[in-house]
């Protein structure tokens, strides 16, 4: 009770007594909130404080290593501006680790639910709790790696809080650089991208991506093909503003003064927090109104899910004997499977969708390539996710690649696509370009991406197929170790 | 290597986009001098 009257008053962990009891014993799992490769984050209820706690369900078969590193870095973290971690539950086959709440979700969210970018204000208020959480994550040496709009959460009180710390990184005194590509491609800072070694300004520069990702609703590059994307980051001058006369000259300031290419002149999170666009940024309360905006939509939205999931229902039960396919295909326009295990969580629904439906960069997601076998053994394990697992987990990036190309190949049955010639031409045979008629260049032009993905796809299928019985036999050796 | 045949991938690719963008600025080019 008192904990309830006192909202501000933050669950620490999870009491000894919950520990040793079963997860579902402790707490009410309430909607589900997102979904990712790892597994699904609920909301959950916790019974002994009434609190609400954040559930991310892993399976166990899944990258261990990965979680157990966010967890250790959630677990030596103590800040208001780093998602807290309370305690893990193994259950079945399932790893659930409770977390704090961020009623409001992710600031990406937000601006996809509510369809509108932030203003300057209150752009200046999030980064200013993100680089909170930068200076305290930089301070103890480590590095998120992967900071953009949708690892960035809101609590209701409007304090952002760094989320998601599966490919953080801990920098140790003998390690000053990193060498291991890890990051989500259009946020990645031009030094990672060249593997030339980078350390925690490299947040800084992806910090600098998501302030124009706020202001702008998608970040730069966000409408070419996302390799295209890594190759132009270390080539081209930073980024910029697309239309620099909508943003004050202290925001563009700012900015630029995260897009710098050279890390050595970026600036850090503490000498950020003195720049005059954060220093002077509105209090947190400022967001209420935003995420009060965004709450109620979302709810709005739910309350028309399960307005929805009622009238098929509904349908359902008035003639039970026809096969109605009808209802089946119109809810399918979420994930009617999840809609419909969820069964009394039926009305999270939405949440599910506006993952679904959002724009491309927010269908890429953190691609995490080792280029080395370096240092540590955590970053083995990083790479032994995606191939060992008995469910493999694709990068979302290639999974782009495997929509575009479906796509081009839908293009290719209804044979609206003549120009597609399958490979390029040697360059001794550019000439025959000259031969083209425009419209025929054109259609090349457009045939390209699709072409690339294939070719992309087709060598990642190439070297997976080298990589699996390798992962295979230190699989069987590692069992017949635990064996032992 | 994976990585090494990725960047000749889209490094051709991009080769290839440039030439044809040219191509396909060369043809404006000439239309308009014509006109």
């Amino acid at each position: 009770v008192q904990m309830r009257n006192h909202p501000r008053r933050q669950l620490k962990k999870l009491s000894e007594d919950s520990l040793t009891k079963q997860p579902e014993e402790v707490f009410d799992v309430l909607e589900k909130l997102g979904e990712g490769s790892y597994g699904c984050v609920f909301k959950a209820h916790y019974k002994e404080t009434g609190e609400i706690v954040a559930i991310k369900q892993v399976p166990v078969e899944s990258d261990l290593q990965e979680i157990i590193k966010e967890i250790s870095i959630m677990q030596q973290c103590n800040s208001p501006h780093v998602v807290r971690y309370y305690g893990s539950y193994f259950k079945n086959s399932d790893l659930w680790i409770v977390m704090e709440y961020c009623g409001a979700g992710s600031v990406s969210d937000i601006i996809r639910i509510r369809n509108k970018t932030l203003t300057e204000e209150e752009i200046a208020t999030i980064l200013q709790s993100t680089l909170k959480g930068l200076e305290y994550l930089h301070f103890m040496r480590k590095i998120h790696r992967d900071i953009k709009a949708g690892n960035i959460l809101l609590n209701s009180e409007g304090q952002a809080k760094l989320a998601d710390f599966g490919v953080a990184g801990q920098l140790t005194d003998t390690m000053a650089k990193r060498n291991t590509v890890i990051g989500t491609p259009f946020w990645m800072a031009p030094e990672v991208i060249q593997e030339i070694g980078y350390n925690c300004v490299a947040d800084i520069w992806s910090l600098g991506i998501t302030a124009i990702e706020m202001a702008e609703g998608k970040p730069p590059y966000a409408d070419i093909h996302p390799m295209r994307a890594i190759f132009m980051i270390p080539t081209n001058d930073p980024p910029k503003f697309r239309n620099p006369d909508l943003w004050s000259s202290e925001f563009q300031q700012f900015v630029g003064q995260c897009l710098v290419k050279n890390p050595e002149q970026r600036a850090t999170a503490t000498q950020l927090l003195q720049h005059p666009f954060i220093k002077f940024a509105k209090p947190s309360s400022t967001l209420r109104a935003l995420i009060t905006d965004a709450m109620e939509i979302k709810l709005k939205r739910q309350e028309e899910a399960e307005q929805r999931e009622q009238d098929a229902d509904d349908d359902d039960n008035s003639d039970e004997d026809e096969v109605d396919r009808g209802t089946m295909v119109r809810a399918g326009t979420g994930d009617s499977g999840t809609v419909r295990a969820a069964g009394s969580l039926g009305g999270t629904a939405w949440t599910m969708i506006e993952h679904d439906t959002g724009t491309m960069q927010s269908q890429l997601g953190t691609m995490v390539i080792n280029s080395d076998d370096d240092d540590d053994e955590e970053e083995a394990g990083t790479m032994k996710r995606r191939d060992e697992t008995l469910q493999p987990v694709k990068p979302s990036f290639l999974e782009y690649f495997e929509q575009k190309e479906k796509e081009a190949n839908l293009h290719n049955d209804a044979g609206e696509n003549n120009a597609d010639n399958r490979r390029l031409p040697a360059e001794a045979d550019l000439e025959v370009l000259q031969t083209w008629t425009v419209e025929e260049l054109r259609l090349r032009l457009a045939s390209l991406d699709p072409q690339m993905e294939q070719e992309i796809e087709e060598i990642h299928q190439r070297y997976q197929a080298k990589r699996q019985p390798i992962l295979d036999a230190i699989e069987a050796k590692k069992r017949r170790q635990q064996n032992f | 290597l994976f990585m090494k045949e990725l960047e000749h991938i889209v490094k051709s690719y991009e080769a290839y986009r440039q030439a044809l963008l040219s191509e396909v600025e060369a043809r404006k080019q000439r239309q308009q001098w014509y006109a």
